[in-house]
């Protein structure tokens, strides 16, 4: 199962994620 | 020949009540057949719109009857294990996917009767720490990939995109056979003027949208330690001023999402391996204004079929929750797969995935959740709230 997020936001937004990268739920991924 | 037709005399008699009724019901039964094989001849049309292409592998996977595999697969997952051999079952399980048993809400493996229970756990209090973050991972996974989406494409892997317009419903293919479904206010989690939060703390609208001076008055019940309490306190008034300001923002018509001056679209896409937590989490405070169910194939997403299947985000069974945050459009789409087949949105109770009577067609029925919160045009979730999870088959 998979989950994509699409969203609108200032075009500064930057990703904190690395491709490959594990997650955790409620990890910050972006600011 | 001539003497017979001649001589032999014509005899009138009544035709049989029941030859009558049997005449009826044929004429009956051959209307209904050709009338669904033109619906079967139409929804192929829309069908070969949404052809899975790629190498031999693929071209296998599509030949399987994938739907009926994961709903066979959730039926004989469903089955009860004996007691005594819920531990072993499950711990091999987990020594194969690699769960981690230390974070289970319920320790106990003999209280999981059979393994789709054990898959949908739940994890224990302060498990997964909510990040001071306007955006936080929706699930446990692996990055797949993330970045801008440009001219409305999506990268699955690089050098091949896929329509953000064919995921979201947008495009002129998927919009045949639309199904508009009222959304029924009985069944959604937030009254008009009240919603509980994720702690099961009541709060009132007009108290969070600043009517009232102090938003944590209104709270009915606090947990037994004061620490807990401050900090739920303290979250109480982030979401104050948080849904003040999605109250603020117009709803964005169509959900065209048409970015703002200054903004642009961005996307990341997380792959939940058998062995995560299967419950999926609001990335941010946001609104969700509908949702559409794509009934579609169910591949495999593991990051090997990603490499190999064009446009398999398009082509597998979607939920798709629209509506809007702080800084304009906002969606997640949990996508299906062969082994969890089944999409559970909490709050939408008629929503139901995987049904042996949708046929892959890329179509979709769409669910308005306006009357959830006049106000705020949808139903508000918090950053970190249980959304729904993916089922076993």
């Amino acid at each position: 199962s998979t989950v994509v997020l699409v969203f609108e936001a200032p075009s500064n937004f930057k990703f904190t994620l690395e491709q490959g990268q594990k997650v955790k739920m409620g990890q910050a991924i972006g600011t | 020949l001539f003497s017979a037709w001649k001589d032999t005399k014509v005899k009138w008699t009544p035709i049989p009540v029941g030859l009558g009724i049997g005449f009826l019901c044929f004429l009956q039964y051959r209307r209904v057949v050709k009338r669904e094989r033109e619906r079967l001849d139409g929804d192929e049309v829309v069908r070969r719109k949404y052809v899975a292409s790629g190498p031999w592998q693929v071209h296998v996977a599509a030949a399987l009857p994938l739907r009926s595999m994961s709903r066979l697969w959730g039926a004989f997952n469903s089955i009860n294990i004996p007691e005594f051999l819920r531990p072993a079952g499950f711990k091999l399980y987990s020594w194969i996917f690699g769960c981690n048993l230390d974070e289970m809400k319920v320790k106990d493996l003999k209280a999981y009767p059979n393994l789709s229970a054990f898959f949908y756990r739940e994890l224990e209090e302060g498990a997964r720490p909510v990040a001071d973050a306007p955006l936080v991972s929706p699930s446990d996974g692996k990055v797949l990939h993330f970045g801008v989406v440009e001219e409305r494409n999506i990268e699955q892997i690089k050098g091949v995109t896929y329509s953000l317009d064919a995921l979201l419903g947008m495009d002129n293919n998927s919009t045949r056979a639309i199904e508009n479904v009222r959304f029924d206010p009985n069944t959604a989690a937030v009254e008009e003027e009240e919603f509980a939060n994720v702690n099961g703390i009541n709060y009132s609208l007009d108290d969070m949208l600043g009517s009232s001076d102090n938003a944590v008055k209104t709270v009915s019940s606090v947990g037994p330690d004061g620490l807990a309490r401050e900090a739920k306190d303290e979250r109480s008034n982030m979401e104050s001023e948080e849904l003040v300001r999605l109250a603020d923002i117009e709803p964005s018509g169509d959900l065209s999402h048409r970015t703002k001056p200054g903004n642009s679209l961005f996307f990341a896409v997380i792959y939940l391996a058998p062995g995560d937590y299967h419950r999926f989490h609001s990335p941010a405070d946001w609104v969700v204004q509908m949702r559409r169910h794509f009934a579609g194939e169910l591949f495999s997403v593991s990051p090997y079929f990603v490499k190999l299947l064009e446009n398999l985000f398009v082509l597998n069974e979607r939920v798709v929750l629209m509506g809007k945050w702080r800084h304009g459009f906002f969606s997640m789409i949990p996508v299906g797969a062969t082994n969890v087949g089944s999409i559970k949105i909490n709050f939408d109770e008629a929503l139901r995935t995987n049904r042996k009577e949708d046929l892959a067609t890329g179509t979709y029925t769409e669910v308005s959740y306006k009357s959830a919160s006049k106000r705020l045009g949808g139903k508000p979730v918090c950053r970190g709230e249980e959304v729904g999870g993916f089922y076993l088959g």
